[in-house]
């Protein structure tokens, strides 16, 4: 797999290699998928990246490739802002191999991985018909999660028509941010939309939505999907390629 | 008070 521009795998690592520290990369001629869940089963992340989203792409057979992300996001913050990357893994390796190269090809970096055997549980998501679709700039919501983390570990997500509102409190005391619906679009990506069939108020844990937020120079807008008694969905495009999704399980009256 | 539910609670492991 090769991608002219290797900062957007780079990218994808250090958005999920906080949630999930190793998982199971299942490659195949459509591409590469990955699902993990972190150790609690609290939250989930779902991968996709699509063979045509990347400069060159071939896979001979499926493939189950257990990857330290850890190991891998060391190895990635090695490469030049610039260059292009290209993953391989050889027949009956147990190894991935990682190699750079600068845009003037005057500097190639090669990398080998050892491959892990891991335990993968999977859960089936089912499609889900959200009340609540927002969308809004994923810079916007990792200030979010920054400035709710002060007052409070959880935070409370309202929706109405008019908007969308914020709020956590703690022994400090309380604070909320509500943002309302862009009503004159001129920049998409600076934009909160808020496309909503039913009212939602949810709580969820503010350190997990701010991991979430590591992904966040993966796309200028985030999408979160809200229902009753549902996890969140909080999804990051990737270019035209596929998506990184994360799944947050609410935090629920006791 | 709330606790944090998980997310077996709502999906199927499969």
């Amino acid at each position: 797999a090769r991608l002219l521009h290797g900062s957007i795998f780079a990218k994808v690592i250090e958005g999920l290699r906080e949630l999930v520290n190793e998982a199971t990369w299942e490659c195949s001629g459509n591409g590469i998928t990955l699902q993990a869940m972190d150790s609690s089963h609290v939250a989930l992340v779902s991968l996709v990246m699509r063979s045509e989203g990347f400069e060159s792409y071939r896979c001979d057979r499926n493939m189950s490739l257990g990857i330290s992300l850890v190991s891998m996001s060391k190895v990635l913050k090695t490469m030049g802002k610039d260059d292009s990357l290209t993953i391989r893994v050889n027949d009956d390796s147990d190894s991935i191999i990682i190699a750079m190269e600068s845009q003037n090809q005057d500097k190639f970096a090669d990398y080998e991985l050892r491959l892990m055997d891991l335990d993968s549980e999977h859960l089936g998501i089912p499609d889900t018909d959200y009340s609540c679709a927002i969308k809004m700039p994923s810079s916007e919501f990792s200030r979010i999660c920054r400035d709710m983390s002060i007052m409070g570990d959880s935070v409370l997500i309202c929706t109405t028509k008019e908007g969308v509102k914020f709020s956590a409190k703690g022994d400090l005391g309380q604070g909320s941010i509500r943002l309302v619906q862009t009503t004159n679009i001129e920049k998409e990506e600076e934009a909160v939309i808020i496309e909503m069939k039913e009212a939602v108020a949810l709580t969820f844990a503010v350190r997990y939505l701010s991991m979430f937020c590591k992904a966040a120079p993966l796309s200028p807008q985030v999408g979160l999907s809200l229902s009753e008694d549902t996890p969140l969905m909080c999804e990051f495009k990737i270019a035209e390629m596929g998506h990184v999704r994360f799944y947050l399980a609410p935090k629920i009256e006791d | 008070s709330s606790i944090q539910s998980t997310l077996v609670v709502y999906y199927e492991k499969i």
